[in-house]
């Protein structure tokens, strides 16, 4: 009785596309740009190869805009297409290292908002190691989450990668502006990367290529035990029921080796030898809670992420804003709720910064730039408490602080990926980094008025 | 190759749980609160009686809470008791009117909040009309988004209503004054509900109740033409693909009777006659786009909407605040893409508001307070544009200002439902609602100046 029914994860986004980035036509082209960028560097990644991003913007009669982004990538591979653009809440990056994409979740909504706004298929076209290339048109059929594909055909492509094109309701006067930064901005956390943006073929733009280093690929790690939730562990438990604790716990997570193992186990006064697939609910959740409360675990490797780092990181600043680079700095590896993360940050000065009181504000995650929903962002927010004057002296202004979260899970605060929330010991730790960066930013203005003085003396 | 892979709807909001506002112990929390707050209310509505909704939150050892909220409404129907309370995005609230829950994701994150952080299954206490009462403990499995009975037995429950209980990991000394407050703010949104709350059984609070009124049932209604977009129309034409244009519209749309029907197929020189299933997709996106752009079509009827009334919340606010109401301003019915909305509007003066230059804001959706991620609502934003020196004084302080959002589709920023985004014509319809709310607060003042003039002479 009374209508029960369940939608699917593309029903709901569809009804709800504001929480994933399509608000309105400016805002979608915008989110349309962000997310095929973001999947051709995830995949340059992985291929590791320089990237090299090409986006074209064509405006037609009205407000229909068609997007196309080129990469040379991984490519997709062919049985994966109608899933990968045609379903939501389906992809190859859940794992546990940094990568941009995370839900499996974009680039369909790009489709589908392209599809009920113009009534245009995705068109695909990609080439594996495997193939010569093919090209795909694909529509989501909303209330069943899955592919239709409208066509496929052999398709060469002359080198392996993806082209990926969206015409959508969207409108390039209001969205340029904010496009072209975020392709600027890209090209400094991701500074080895090529990316070029065509506009209506009359305007020309080239970003990135600060460098030809290429990072070294982050890598897969176990959790952290910090992350040990009562799902964590119970589906760790199920995999191998028959391992003793010891064993259990030491091939399970990082930072817990043999020796921190006993310790923990005589702490909590379990017993190593039983095996965890023997351990009941209550059991579970007592191993679980003390995992997260105990304190003696090291802090987590970073070998699963990939910050950009101070050299990299000022070398591209430098050279796109013709700016004076004061200061960097770190935190972490550190954790939260298990998850390990690095906050990393960078002031500048240049006259391409807003004069203000307090600095300009550039946020990243995961190479990504935030430029939206700032006002609920913990970096925005946490900026404001810092008393900029007594760091800076009035007289010193055009200021810029770019801040970098990297992690293998960023706590967004809504789909859309444009705000991070002030979750766990965060706020405490991008207080230290404003502090840290605004004490060099002291010792810098000291040394200038110093040597003002001695040049008048 | 490469891992492609899909994750269920439970699995995307596990990993993502901040966006359903379970960021932390004290949040998760208020939301469980919350959640089954509003269901209460919900189903008091549907069973059209006077709502009796009591909360209870018993603290136990460490930080485990037990929430438990029990109402007067339908019950649950055994064949949905399981999915109801065990699998994400499933509910009987899919539908054209107003309601207080929507995505069928609410309970279901608390249920899967409680499980992960102490282990213990919800348990629900139910009876409908139908039955004599049955007790249920379940839990969800998460990665195929199904629910797990764990129990059920049949257990008499006195009257048709619902019992729900989710013990979490929940911190209620920081969230007892948002609970408080949440209550407190429901019971005037929702005035003819009698709440009660206890806390540990040591304090014990009463809220609403301010009237026996019971308000009209908000209607299903038939979506306004400028919902058009492709999938709609999509949809609307498969239902019976040989109705004859004018007869799909009339039969389709609200404010489309057959004189606008004939007058606007005219103005877009399609044919009256031709059948909605011979269109084709470039037909279909034709007549979307001229529906949407069509500015004749009449506003959208407000039946389907549920809005506090003047009467009634003037009532509520002096009795719970002591206050002087001053005003009341509501614009709408309207429509945003085509969902039908009303925006109103009370200001109000008592010492029991803070104290400041600018009114205080009580935000409200669909009888809802909001009382999280305020910087990022558009109420809260936009009342920051007023110039309110301009309307208030400096000797008179105290003033609050309690906004009501009420629609069949509300836009919020992300799946907790705490803030509006800036969508389409409603700012410039809230600055409406506050300018007119302001001259009632300016003439108002200016009479409490003459007043003390004349008292003088
Ligand atoms: N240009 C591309 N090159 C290679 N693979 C791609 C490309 N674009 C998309 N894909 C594949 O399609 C999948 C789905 O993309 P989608 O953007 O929807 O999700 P995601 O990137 O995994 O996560 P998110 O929702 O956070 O963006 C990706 O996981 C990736 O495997
Ligand atoms: N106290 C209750 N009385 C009657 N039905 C209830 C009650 N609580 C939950 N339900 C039923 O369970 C369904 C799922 O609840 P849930 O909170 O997950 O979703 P919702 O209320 O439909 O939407 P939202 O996610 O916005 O809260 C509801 O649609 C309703 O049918
Ligand atoms: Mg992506
Ligand atoms: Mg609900």
């Amino acid at each position: 009785s009374g209508n029960f029914r369940g939608i699917s994860p593309a029903e709901f986004f569809y009804r709800n596309r504001q929480m994933a980035g399509f608000e309105n036509p400016t805002q979608s082209l915008y989110t349309t740009v962000r997310e095929l960028v973001e999947n051709s560097l995830d995949s340059c990644e992985e291929a590791r190869v320089l990237p090299t991003v090409d986006v074209t913007i064509q405006s037609e009669l009205g407000r229909t805009c068609t997007v196309s982004v080129s990469d040379n990538g991984t490519g997709v591979p062919d049985e994966n297409v109608p899933n990968a653009f045609g379903k939501v809440l389906y992809g190859n990056k859940y794992s546990s290292r940094q990568r941009r994409g995370t839900f499996g979740l974009g680039v369909t909504m790009a489709v589908l908002y392209g599809q009920i706004s113009t009534g245009t298929p995705a068109v695909i076209h990609t080439k594996t190691a495997q193939n010569e290339g093919n090209e795909y048109s694909v529509y989501i059929d909303i209330e069943s989450n899955s592919p239709i594909v409208k066509s496929s055909n052999p398709l060469k492509r002359k080198e392996r990668g993806t082209t990926v094109h969206i015409t959508l309701n969207g409108d390039l006067k209001r969205s340029r502006e904010r496009v072209i930064e975020y392709l600027r901005l890209t090209g400094i956390s991701t500074p080895h990367a090529r990316i070029t943006l065509s506009l209506d073929d009359t305007e020309r733009y080239t970003f990135g290529g600060f460098t030809k280093k290429i990072p070294s690929l982050p890598v897969d790690s176990l959790p952290h035990p910090h992350a040990a939730d009562l799902e964590l562990i119970r589906r760790l438990a199920a995999k191998n029921p028959d391992l003793r604790l010891h064993e259990f716990l030491v091939g399970s997570f990082q930072q817990l080796g043999h020796k921190t193992a006993e310790k923990f186990l005589n702490f909590i006064r379990m017993d190593p030898r039983a095996t965890i697939g023997s351990l009941d609910r209550e059991a579970l959740s007592y191993l679980g809670n003390s995992l997260r409360k105990y304190d003696k675990f090291g802090k987590p490797s970073a070998t699963c992420l990939s910050p950009v780092g101070k050299e990299s990181f000022f070398n591209a600043i430098r050279k796109e804003f013709n700016a004076t680079v004061i200061g960097y700095s770190q935190r972490g590896p550190l954790e939260w709720d298990g998850f390990p993360y690095i906050v990393e940050g960078v002031l500048a000065i240049s006259d391409a910064f807003e004069q203000s009181d307090i600095p300009h504000l550039f946020r990243f995650a995961n190479r990504v730039p935030l430029l939206y929903d700032s006002t609920d962002d913990v970096f925005a927010k946490t900026l404001k408490r810092i008393p900029w004057a007594r760091y800076k002296p009035p007289e010193i202004s055009g200021v810029a602080i770019f801040t970098h979260f990297c992690s293998i899970r960023v706590p967004y605060s809504a789909a859309g990926k444009q705000s991070i929330t002030s979750v766990s010991s965060i706020t405490s730790e991008i207080l230290s980094l404003y502090r840290e960066l605004g004490r060099k930013l002291k010792v810098f203005s000291e040394g200038k008025k110093r040597a003002l003085h001695s040049r008048r003396k």
